[in-house]
C-alpha cells in the first residue's frame, strides 16, 4: 500500500 | 505520535507564523511567492477534504483548520491588502504552476494506493506538496538578497519535512505493518529540494552574514 498508513499524518 | 512528528508539525506551524509575522509587521510581502502560497492552499484543501467526516484526533483537526486558514490569510494579504499587495514581486514571481499541477495530477491518477476520488486527491496533494516550494526558490534565486524573516520561513519549512522523515523511520521501526512509500519518496524529494538552500542558509548563519544566494 502506497500511503494508507500515512492518512493519520498531516 | 512521537517527538519527531510533533517537532515537525510545530516547525511547520512556526514557519507559517514567521511568514505571517513578516507580512503583518513589515506590511510587506517582498520576496514571497504568491504561486507557492496558492499551491500550498491547493495542497491543504485537497488533502484535508476529509476534515468533516474522517475524525482522527483533535490534534489533527486543529492543525488542518489552522493550515487552511493561515494559508488563505497569507493569500488574502498578498492579493487584497491595500499596502501589502503593492510590495508583491509580481514581475519576478512568474513560475508557471500548471507545470507542477498537471504532472502531479497525472501521476496521482497513475500511481496511487487505491483508485478512488479522495485517495487520488490525497495522493495529488502529497506529490504537489513535494514541489510546491519551487516557485519560492526560483523567486529567491532571482532576487538574491533574502531578508531574515523570509530566510527563516523557507528554512523552517524545509526542516519540517526533514523531521517527518525521522518520524517515518521511527514509525517503520516501531509499528508493525507501517508502510507508506508514496509519502516517503515524495518527502525525500521535498526535503532534497531544500538542500542547496540549507547550505547557504547555514553558511550565512555561521558567518553571521546576510543570506545571499549565488547566481
Amino acid at each position: 500500500e502506497g500511503g494508507a498508513a500515512a492518512h493519520d499524518e498531516l | 505520535m512521537n517527538i519527531f512528528r510533533v517537532s515537525a508539525d510545530i516547525l511547520h506551524l512556526l514557519s507559517i507564523l514567521v511568514l505571517l509575522l513578516k507580512i503583518h509587521a513589515t506590511k510587506s510581502c517582498a520576496g514571497i511567492s504568491l504561486k507557492t502560497q496558492e499551491l500550498y492552499l491547493a495542497v491543504f484543501v485537497t488533502r484535508y477534504l476529509d476534515l468533516f467526516w474522517n475524525f482522527h484526533s483533535l490534534y489533527n483537526s486543529v492543525f488542518k483548520v489552522v493550515y487552511i486558514a493561515t494559508s488563505s490569510m497569507i493569500i488574502w494579504y498578498m492579493k487584497r491588502h491595500r499596502g501589502v499587495k503593492q510590495t508583491y514581486d509580481k514581475d519576478h514571481d512568474t513560475f508557471r504552476y500548471l507545470f507542477l499541477i498537471v504532472p502531479c495530477a497525472v501521476l496521482a491518477l497513475i500511481v496511487n494506493g487505491r483508485f478512488s476520488l479522495f485517495e487520488i486527491l490525497w495522493t495529488f496533494s502529497i506529490y504537489l506538496e513535494a514541489v510546491a516550494i519551487l516557485p519560492q526558490l526560483v523567486l529567491l534565486q532571482r532576487t538574491k538578497n533574502v531578508d531574515n524573516l523570509t530566510g527563516n520561513y523557507v528554512f523552517l519549512l524545509g526542516l519540517y519535512r526533514a523531521f517527518y522523515i525521522l518520524n517515518w523511520i521511527y514509525r517503520y521501526a516501531t509499528e508493525p505493518h507501517y508502510s507508506a512509500w508514496i509519502v516517503w519518496l515524495s518527502g525525500l524529494v521535498q526535503t532534497g529540494l531544500y538542500l542547496d538552500f540549507f547550505y547557504y542558509y547555514l553558511q550565512a548563519w555561521k558567518q553571521s552574514k546576510k543570506l545571499q544566494l549565488p547566481s
